[in-house]
């Protein structure tokens, strides 16, 4: 089923090292946001960021966002500098 | 809730209540399904003022007014992005955009954590009194995170932000999912981020029991809660007319089935055509109405709801339920608000019916409901749900922590559904009886935040400690905690150090503490390469530079108990480990603590010093615990433990730790 739909984007947890930040962003949106264009194919000012931007920042208990991606992105994103971690948000989690 | 404060021993003229001001100045955030914040629990009656400190809010969304919040409930926010876009549109016919709560899970576990008092509560007369939360002047922050289909990570660890951002102490999480290594488990990950900033995060061990290794939140900066019953039942007897009579419980109340003897059918033989064998479990379309009407149907325990099998039974036209237990669940007794008369029997009880019904050409029986009795002995009684260990990541840390009240426990619950839970069911309650260790969970979240309120400088490894090393693992009958899965004893894998004993917590005398950079080191141990441990760190820590390897190796994590794991090879014959811990006098200026252990059976063990001599308060003092065992002969793949005690004592304090054994 995977494979007959390959371009179906689910959320993705990215985990960054914010040491890695280059320095002409001023904050870790930016980064976040030029990073997630850069793998989804689109020109700075095609990249709509309430779309397809990050779906949360993190800057507190992590350095990092979730976004929605498909698999091929998610796997470009893992050899971007500064990139350490992507997770699939597919754990099921439960009311006990 | 209505009965557990008495159970733990909580009472206003001494002990941690009034020492703590009731958790007055604590601020605890509940990561579950949302509030009815309309609720009596919720009122802040008798409150002060919220903290300065305070930065949260109370967000607006649909059928939720930022009025909404008071002195009680300072905070309410909810978290839905990642889930739409997972999901689509969240459902507004079902449930709300909002922190109000549609399920009743997240009104439950806030109430029994931080409630107010509520006089003359019940559920439809049962588990009657005055209901409050164990902490019943916190606050209570709302960070709904789980919805319809599911608790999404990216939610969750969005919670996990805004609780640390807003300035809460405690995190209630009840709620959790298969395990994972830490770096790639988002609530190891928050829960971990939250323990940074002095935040005690206390998780629901899961309800994967009796099944050893079904533990989950197992990381070792949380403290994980395992369920156990009160001292409070809900009998309901079940005659037959041989005169054998069979006890069980239930929540209805009434006299509707009045004393007559009734016809009894098992509905395995009354399934319709086609039911493919499902008609026992009285699966939905499972009965067939020629065989069932106006009589008691005894169906089994599993697969659906225990609650919608009585919605089946009187849908198909009988007028009772007996609900026998599966093997799995032993003789534990769960208690449902069922729809109609019924009552659930353990295991043995329910083999003996079904032995009646097939001995018999017309079975008959009754029940009778008698309604809500205390000072039920033995208790507390491990519930056979709750998960257990060992800890299937890392077996060097012992897990659950501790237990506490998890079975049929009386909280707050939403207007949006009944207390069944089931779509049919109409009624509208204030309160509702729930099991699980989500029900435990929030117990030990509102002790803990009286131990914070009682001991504001207290780190979150201390008020853990305390709770930990006053735990209690005898019973109210004078004998070691039983297991409700098969009434043997229980094990440290099922009820950690014990059972919370808070009036105890509130001066343990000694505490193993822990600071950040401790966790780091053991996540070191763990030989985490430096992107993982940069998911924790973000670059703020590093692996101790002046430390051993031996002080890395995860079994000597200062933690409150002890686990030795012997990883035995074909050419093993003999392990000899040693594990080092270090205790903070938080109890008087001069005093002297002596050793007493109890090594755990088929092992030689050696603790140095055996005497501990503090000077001052927060001194420090380390001592070694060295065991000796010989190799075992196991099947490949499988492993064997055994349990003993470590227990520092002086004039007044008696600090408790188990110690586990594996090969």
């Amino acid at each position: 089923a995977a494979q007959a739909a390959p371009a179906e984007a689910s959320i993705y947890i990215v985990h960054v090292s914010k040491a890695h930040m280059p320095p002409i962003f001023t904050e870790e949106e930016q980064w976040y946001s030029s990073t997630l264009a850069s793998v989804k194919g689109y020109e700075p000012q095609e990249f709509n960021r309430e779309q397809e931007g990050p779906i949360y920042s993190y800057g507190t208990v992590m350095h990092g966002f979730a976004a929605k991606l498909t698999e091929a992105q998610a796997e470009a994103l893992k050899s971007v500098n500064g990139v350490l971690l992507v997770i699939p948000d597919d754990a099921l989690v439960e009311l006990h | 809730t209505t009965r557990t404060p008495h159970f733990l021993g909580l009472n206003a003229s001494s002990g941690l209540w009034p020492s703590s001001n009731y958790g007055a100045d604590v601020i605890i955030g509940i990561m579950d399904s949302g509030i009815w914040p309309e609720k009596k629990s919720f009122w802040d009656t008798g409150l002060s003022p919220i903290p300065e400190r305070w930065k949260g809010e109370c967000e607006e969304g649909t059928d939720f007014k930022a009025s909404l919040c008071n002195k009680k409930l300072i905070g309410a926010r909810s978290f839905f992005k990642g889930y739409e876009a997972a999901m689509g549109p969240i459902n507004e016919t079902t449930e709300y955009r909002s922190a109000r709560d549609s399920e009743g899970h997240g009104t439950h576990t806030a109430s029994t954590a931080a409630g107010n008092y509520v006089r003359h509560a019940s559920l439809l007369g049962s588990a009657a009194g005055t209901a409050k939360g164990m902490a019943s002047h916190a606050r209570i922050a709302v960070y709904k995170v789980c919805w319809k289909g599911g608790c999404f990570n990216s939610d969750l660890l969005a919670a996990f932000e805004q609780a640390v951002i807003d300035g809460v102490d405690i995190i209630s999480l009840s709620i959790g999912g298969g395990v994972l290594p830490f770096f790639l488990d988002p609530i190891a990950i928050g829960s971990f981020g939250a323990m940074e900033k002095g935040i005690l995060v206390s998780t629901s061990a899961g309800n994967g029991g009796p099944s050893p290794l079904s533990i989950t939140n197992v990381s070792p900066w949380v403290l994980t809660v395992a369920a156990s019953t009160l001292d409070r039942d809900f009998p309901a007897l079940i005659r037959l007319p041989n005169h054998a009579h069979y006890r069980g419980v239930s929540l209805y109340d009434g006299n509707a089935l009045g004393r007559r003897q009734i016809p009894l059918v098992y509905a395995g033989n009354a399934g319709l055509p086609g039911s493919n064998g499902s008609a026992n479990l009285c699966m939905a379309g499972s009965l067939d109405p020629a065989d069932v009407k106006g009589k008691i149907v005894l169906c089994d325990r599993g697969i659906s709801a225990r609650a919608a099998k009585g919605m089946v039974v009187r849908d198909a036209g009988g007028v009772g339920m007996i609900l026998a237990n599966a093997l799995a669940n032993g003789e534990e007794l769960i208690a449902d608000s069922h729809v109609l008369p019924a009552a659930l029997v353990g295991y043995g009880a329910g083999v003996a019916i079904k032995d009646y019904i097939t001995q018999t050409d017309n079975a008959t029986a009754n029940i009778i409901f008698t309604g809500t009795v205390v000072g039920v002995r033995p208790a507390p009684v491990m519930a056979a749900f709750s998960s257990r260990g060992p800890n299937p990541a890392n077996p060097e840390i012992l897990k659950p922590d501790v237990t506490a009240p998890g079975v049929n426990i009386l909280a707050a619950w939403t207007s949006r559904v009944g207390p069944t839970e089931l779509p049919n069911d109409d009624r509208v309650v204030d309160f509702n009886i729930m099991s699980g260790t989500s029900m435990s969970c929030p117990h030990v979240s509102g002790l803990a935040a009286l131990l914070k309120g009682a001991h504001p400088d207290w780190s979150p490894a201390a008020i853990k400690s305390a709770l930990m090393t006053t735990a209690f693992n005898i019973d109210n009958s004078g004998n070691y905690l039983m297991d409700g899965s098969d009434s043997n004893i229980s094990t440290p894998f099922s009820f950690g150090a014990g059972h919370v004993n808070p009036v105890r917590a509130l001066n343990p005398g000694l505490v193993y503490d822990l600071d950040v950079q401790d966790y780091v080191d053991f996540l070191c141990g763990l030989n985490y390469s430096t992107s993982w441990l940069s998911t924790f760190t973000k670059g703020q820590y590093k692996c101790s530079e002046g430390g051993s390897a031996m002080s890395m190796r995860p079994e000597n994590l200062n933690y409150p108990s002890i686990s030795f794991v012997y990883k035995q090879d074909e050419n093993s014959t003999t392990y000899v480990g040693s594990i080092t811990r270090t205790v903070t006098n938080v109890g008087l200026p001069n005093s002297v603590y002596t050793l007493a252990a109890i090594p755990p059976p088929g092992v030689a063990m050696k603790v140095e010093p055996p005497t501990l001599s503090f000077g001052r308060l927060d001194e420090k003092k380390t001592f070694t615990v060295t065991c000796e065992a010989g190799a075992k002969s196991l099947v490949p793949g499988d492993s064997d433990s055994t349990f003993g005690s470590l227990l520092w004592t002086d004039d007044t304090h008696i600090v408790h730790s188990p110690i586990v054994f594996t090969w």
